[in-house]
């Protein structure tokens, strides 16, 4: 039953193992940290490299020689412009302020979604499991749609865009930096091993804009009683310090980091206990209260605090979500770092939601369907697109300047490559 | 419980099966063929399928086809398993008779069954 025991699996078994333990690039020739494969943490999750062969090039260094020879930043701009024998990048990025966005949080950041076409029968058909390979290798999750570093265009039709892509239309030279080091089941207190895999270079790359968004698994566990389990103030603070000494060291002057709080969970019963689950629409049997009973029965549940029909349990865990969320407040407005900024923002689902129903949309469609627990891709893009619009009315700072030579970039180098 | 996501796994792909040879008027062998024959053959998945139809699909078809639903089947083939002084975790609204009942007639209809012979594999 364990494939790996095989002798000739065993190798490629042992890389998988690290790739998936230490959210690395599975392929990655050059060593420094970014690929030119999709999934397996590949450029599904960090801009892709545009040479894997030279572990000097990679996305959101600052130029080499301004990139007269080659591209070492992977933004496809270098070269020199002939009318003028000035190099590209100078001309086009020189005092533009670039920057990357980098995300540290968990399944709900990465993306995690089970399409539901996966387990409903009456749409199953040849084409319903094309994705299933790519999903697999990228644990569940699509972060090439997620809210802070997706690059794809929306499955569901939206507008909106994602923070990179924001980032990306404001200054061009912004291509492919991002880092989604997003986890399943990351929390505050599993935060050292994910860190380490953050890719920057205080002296040679560009600041870095990095989002902290563990919005869940700091009170959400399987246990029947989850609270003993929940993440206290004092290690969720503790914890969280931790991790700002790291980027303080890690990350160029002039970054910053947003600080995003927890979700009221409640959201999820209120809206879901009485819908059908995609099990239960076929023979209308099986409601999202009997599912998230038969999860919690398990002690498989994703958040058995939200996931209950227990009241005063909810509350509970939006109670100690509320509690984290206001360290979080403190932490913004207390503490001095010097290199980068704390800026706090509340993970608002009511006003994603009322975003939602302007639009003739109905709360339970900002959901995954499949398990009834994480925010979909239109939940993710209009939290995006709620904190882009935030950034840049309270904190244009943080965005950098609009890059005025974003049509030449354009017109010479195209899509610059890309993703 | 041990391998509570085992018995998820279980739950969701038997519901599946059923399903299918619902919506598709057909048998439950069927049901199992065309659900392995949408799947990729990238990552062994298809063939993975059909191994594990080969092994379990035998008692899945004999227990859908006594009427047992996914929680019946996937508790019979021990995928399944209420725990000592753990309580008895179902996804769809119990049979009429006892549950009790219920699983004792199941383990009755696949007794011989070459597949329970293993241990309970993941």
């Amino acid at each position: 039953s364990d494939i790996c025991s095989l002798p000739f699996l065993a190798k490629i078994c042992e890389k998988i193992k690290s790739t998936l333990k230490n959210s690395v690039p599975f392929r990655d020739v050059d060593s420094d940290k970014y690929s030119v494969s999709p999934t397996l943490r590949g450029y599904h999750w960090r801009g892709r490299d545009c040479n894997d062969s030279n572990k000097m090039a990679y996305p959101g260094r600052r130029p080499d020689n301004w990139d007269v020879h080659q591209d070492s930043n992977c933004n496809g701009i270098w070269g020199v412009d002939p009318k003028d024998g000035i190099p590209y990048e100078k001309k086009f990025c020189e005092g533009s302020e670039p920057r990357g966005i980098i995300l540290l949080g968990d399944s709900a950041g990465a993306h995690f979604h089970i399409p539901p076409e996966w387990i409903t029968a009456s749409q199953m058909s040849l084409k319903s499991f094309i994705d299933l390979p790519s999903a697999l290798t990228d644990e569940l999750n699509w972060p090439q749609l997620s809210g802070a570093t997706g690059f794809l265009n929306s499955t569901s039709g939206l507008k909106e865009n994602s923070i990179y892509l924001h980032l990306r239309n404001r200054n061009r030279c912004n291509h492919r930096d991002y880092q989604n080091l997003a986890k399943n089941g990351a929390s505050s207190q599993n935060l050292e091993r994910i860190i380490e895999s953050l890719s920057r270079n205080p002296r040679s790359d560009h600041p870095a804009i990095v989002i902290y968004a563990m919005i869940g698994n700091d009170v959400c566990n399987g246990k029947i009683d989850p609270v003993p389990k929940m993440t206290t103030p004092e290690q969720f603070y503790s914890k969280v310090m931790e991790t700002l000494k790291y980027l303080n060291s890690h990350l160029p002057n002039g970054s910053h980091v947003i600080l995003y709080g927890l979700p009221d969970g409640t959201f999820l019963w209120d809206h879901l206990h009485n819908r059908y689950h995609p099990l239960g629409q076929l023979n209308e049997d099986v409601t999202y209260e009997r599912f998230y009973t038969f999860l919690g029965c398990l002690q498989v549940s994703s958040c058995h605090g939200w996931m209950s029909s227990n009241k005063t349990l909810r509350a509970l865990t939006s109670e100690r979500a509320e509690q984290l969320s206001n360290i979080l407040k403190k932490i913004a407005i207390s503490k001095k770092f010097t290199n980068l900024d704390l800026l706090y923002v509340d993970f608002d689902l009511q006003a994603v939601m009322k975003k939602w129903q302007k639009r003739g949309g109905q709360p339970w469609q900002l959901i995954e369907p499949v398990d009834g627990f994480h925010p979909n891709e239109v939940a993710l893009l209009l939290m995006a697109d709620g904190l882009w619009d935030k950034m840049q009315l309270q904190w244009p700072q943080v965005l950098g300047k609009e890059n005025p030579f974003n049509p030449q970039i354009e017109q010479v180098f195209g899509d610059q490559g890309g993703h | 419980p041990s391998n509570g996501h085992a018995c998820v796994g279980c739950v969701v792909v038997v519901s599946v099966i059923e399903q299918l040879a619902q919506v598709h008027n057909s048998t439950v062998r069927a049901s199992m063929e065309r659900l392995c024959s949408y799947l990729p053959e990238k990552l062994f998945l298809k063939s993975t399928c059909y191994s594990v139809v080969r092994v379990f699909g035998p008692d899945i078809i004999k227990l859908l086809s006594a009427d047992m639903n996914a929680d019946v089947v996937c508790h019979t083939l021990q995928f399944c398993q209420q725990d000592p002084g753990q309580a008895f975790c179902h996804l769809y609204p119990l049979p009429k008779e006892t549950w009790k009942s219920t699983l004792e007639k199941a383990r009755q209809i696949v007794k011989k069954s070459p597949t329970l012979k293993y241990s309970r594999s993941g």
